[in-house]
């Protein structure tokens, strides 16, 4: 019945949050991996390269100097260095030169806010770290130990909302209990999303990316039919294929830089279930759902950040 | 356990071969010179430390060198290990050195013969000692050692590597 | 101490260090 099924959600939510609080964020990480650091000197075109080539979308950053983290490298650092472009079509040259210890300076100069990132220490509960991830609107958060010598900060690791429900996804057994329709939780971003379609310049679509602190945004046909989204991290290979600096140039064609290893947009309806949601967490590398209605209509978006916020703070 | 009326799909007009198909079938003009990333990434090919075909004692000469111009020391070497460089090297950077923060990183440079003219020069962190003199606090046991940080000792090694590159 | 070939004035070093009872390898790139 339907109240049986709300009482064991609430019960499997429960225990899952109590799995959060037991764990670290140590606990989370393999027991052998690489963490790629940027010298903070290097050209920004260059950390691209790096990017693109290990497979990533963000690095921290370090800068030799102070011999100090440096934050973390992400593609709204990308965003800024384009927008900063399209206001001085004429600084093409200090674009080309840019080192990250710059990034900050492209920030002031086109007024936006640094990105908090915050930080936590890999021993502290994994609860801790997702509630403060969330506090910093950032989807991913560096975990900083301090060397036992020279008192530095060493960066551990940079945990990710995604990473977080895939070990929520792999190791709690309760996500099979959570079956109501996501309708009905109220954790889908609904009402006027931001939206464009498949001709309107890629440099306004950035804008709104950035306007609307948001990671990615839905095209949609003449009817209003999902076809499409723009993600953030898109915006790498724009810049890679230096075809940034074209303003005619529509997010429909800025798209066909995306590899083809890309899995595609992942959608979903009201009707499905947390339960099939951290599945397809569990098996594959997404990062959103859009909801659309049985037409194929765009009536929401459900994000990583929503359903952690359902699970840490809900029920 | 598998939901039968889960909804969840991917959207077929976003996979790139069909959004492509579909960019072309409207006859966008700049669709055709747009490539895809490439998805093969060139492996980055590892060494351990750096090779030389170099003469030996060319090798070590060049090592002195550099060393010399970064401004590091070393212990003088004894007969038995002329193919070890004990190096002490001030991380001068710009944090208030506080007394009892080290700012001598040790090092350890030694020569390998892999095979005949092949060599390998390996780096090896070898603790921090503070300018007062006297090492820092070492670690009461390995297990505590775990806390280290090897972006010091990596940069200190790019320096002495590009400076390696440039002179030859 | 593990090296790159150096592409591009970039060089990448690393160092694989145990942290706890986990293994981190530290890759550094720096510009020549």
């Amino acid at each position: 019945t339907p109240e049986a099924i709300a009482i064991e959600q609430k019960l499997a939510v429960q225990s899952i949050r109590k799995f959060l609080e037991s764990k670290t964020s140590y606990d989370v990480l393999p027991v052998s991996y690489r963490l790629i650091v940027m010298d903070t000197s290097l050209l920004v075109k260059k950390s691209l390269n790096i990017l693109l080539q290990n497979n990533i979308v963000s690095a921290p950053l370090w800068d030799s100097r102070t011999s100090r983290f440096a934050g973390l490298l992400t593609s709204s650092d990308f965003i800024n260095v384009i927008q900063y472009y399209f206001s001085n079509p004429d600084k093409f040259e200090l674009v080309d030169k840019l080192q990250l210890d710059g990034l900050r300076d492209v920030e002031r100069a086109i007024g936006v806010r640094p990105l908090d990132t915050g930080s936590i220490h890999p021993f502290k509960p994994l609860y801790d770290a997702c509630c403060k991830m969330l506090e910093s609107r950032s989807r991913r958060i560096p975990l900083i130990d301090q060397d036992e010598e020279t008192r530095r900060e060493i960066v551990v690791s940079v945990l990710t909302q995604y990473r977080i429900l895939k070990f929520v996804a792999l190791n709690c057994r309760e996500t099979r209990y959570l079956k109501r329709p996501i309708g009905e939780l109220g954790i889908i971003t609904e009402g006027d999303l931001l939206r464009c379609d498949m001709h309107t310049p890629v440099i306004d679509v950035i804008q709104l990316l950035t306007q609307g602190g948001v990671s990615s945004i839905p095209i949609v046909d003449e009817h209003g039919k999902l076809v499409n989204v723009y993600e953030a991290v898109d915006v790498l290979g724009l810049i890679k294929g230096g075809i940034y600096n074209d303003l005619s140039l529509s997010v429909g064609e800025a798209l066909m830089r995306r590899s083809d290893d890309f899995e595609g947009v992942y959608t979903c309806t009201q009707n499905d279930k947390l339960v099939t949601i951290m599945d397809t967490i569990r098996k594959s590398r997404v990062h959103r759902f859009f909801v659309v209605n049985e037409e194929g209509y765009l009536t929401g978006v459900l994000t990583l950040s929503d359903i952690l916020k359902y699970i840490l703070f809900e029920e | 356990q598998k939901d039968e009326d889960s909804t969840i799909a991917i959207l077929p007009s976003s996979l790139p071969q069909i959004h492509r198909a579909n960019m072309l079938a409207e006859g966008s003009s700049a669709a055709t010179k747009i490539s895809p990333l490439s998805t093969k990434k060139s492996k980055t090919r590892w060494h351990f430390g750096i090779r030389s075909r170099s003469y030996p004692l060319d090798v070590m000469g060049e090592i002195y060198l550099a060393l010399k111009n970064l401004g590091a020391e070393w212990a003088r070497p004894s007969e038995e290990d002329l193919w070890i460089i004990r190096v002490r090297w001030k991380y001068d950077c710009k944090q208030p050195s506080t007394d009892n923060i080290p700012d001598l990183m040790k090092m350890v440079i030694q020569l390998f013969q892999i095979e005949a003219n092949n060599y390998l020069v390996d780096f090896k962190f070898d603790g921090w000692e503070t300018s007062q003199g006297g090492s820092a606090t070492p670690s009461s046991n390995e297990d505590e050692m775990s806390t280290f940080s090897a972006y010091p000792f990596l940069h200190l090694t790019t320096k002495l590597i590009m400076e390696l590159a440039v002179n030859s | 101490l593990a090296t790159s070939s150096i592409k591009h004035n970039t060089l990448c070093v690393a160092s694989i260090v145990r942290y706890k009872r986990k293994y981190a390898t530290q890759m550094l790139y720096a510009p020549l």
